[in-house]
């Protein structure tokens, strides 16, 4: 563990708190794309088939159990929640995004570090996790105007693959054998998907102004 | 110790 892995797993907890701050605190979910938070809930199941089989750390299974968790919770709540689900943008949040797991999964299929079933369920989850934000990214654009919250809970998860790259870069020039092409050329991927985002949630934050996506 | 080294990232 290295200290921008750590920052990087925090800043991931930070952004599953807030969206849930959000939804707990206006028993509401305007703005959230019901389907980021689906694609989410299959990253965390097929990336952590190893949960019970491969003990790690104490810190990692409760990460690995929180994140599982967390995210089953809130697709639960955006779809059955009584109060909830009267606020999905159900007509705003069309991205087709089992396209976007069809294509992880022939991806994975191709491109992966073994051919077993627990590897390739693992290159699926790294690939699916880089555009997994997309639906959320168009629906903002649609929505116009972004409520605080869920402008945070996409800065903070996009933030997090940011410290993870430079957590693999630390361990690259600190571990002799540590390659981890699929995860890092995934994870910029991931963080460049953020930037015009980064972009336009800076600018908002310099002149203290409301958070406008351009159509 | 190879397999602990592979996936101890979230």
């Amino acid at each position: 563990m290295n200290v921008f892995r750590f920052a990087g797993d925090m800043t991931h907890l930070i952004s599953i708190l807030v969206l849930l701050l959000k939804i707990y605190t206006t028993k509401s979910c305007s703005g959230i794309s019901l389907k980021t938070q689906e694609l989410y809930a299959v990253v965390f199941v097929t990336r952590y088939l190893d949960l019970v089989t491969d003990f790690i750390s104490v810190y990692n299974t409760v990460m690995k159990v929180v994140f599982i968790s967390s995210s089953l919770a809130i697709v639960w709540c955006i779809r059955r929640h009584k109060v909830v689900r009267r606020s999905y943008d159900k007509e705003l949040d069309t991205f087709r995004h089992w396209l976007l797991v069809g294509a992880c999964a022939v991806l994975a299929l191709v491109v992966h570090e073994k051919f077993s079933f627990q590897e390739v369920c693992w290159a699926f989850s790294i690939y699916l996790e880089a555009v997994a934000i997309l639906p959320q990214l168009v629906l903002l654009q649609r929505s116009g105007n972004v409520d605080n919250l869920t402008g945070q809970y996409v800065f903070f998860l996009g933030a997090y693959r940011a410290f993870y790259i430079l957590n693999w870069i630390y361990r690259y020039y600190s571990e002799q054998h540590f390659t981890r092409w699929i995860s890092c050329v995934s994870g910029i991927v991931q963080t460049a998907l953020y930037a015009d985002f980064f972009y336009y949630y800076f600018i908002s934050w310099k002149n203290n102004s409301k958070l406008q996506l351009p159509a | 110790a190879q397999s602990k080294a592979r996936k101890d990232e979230l």
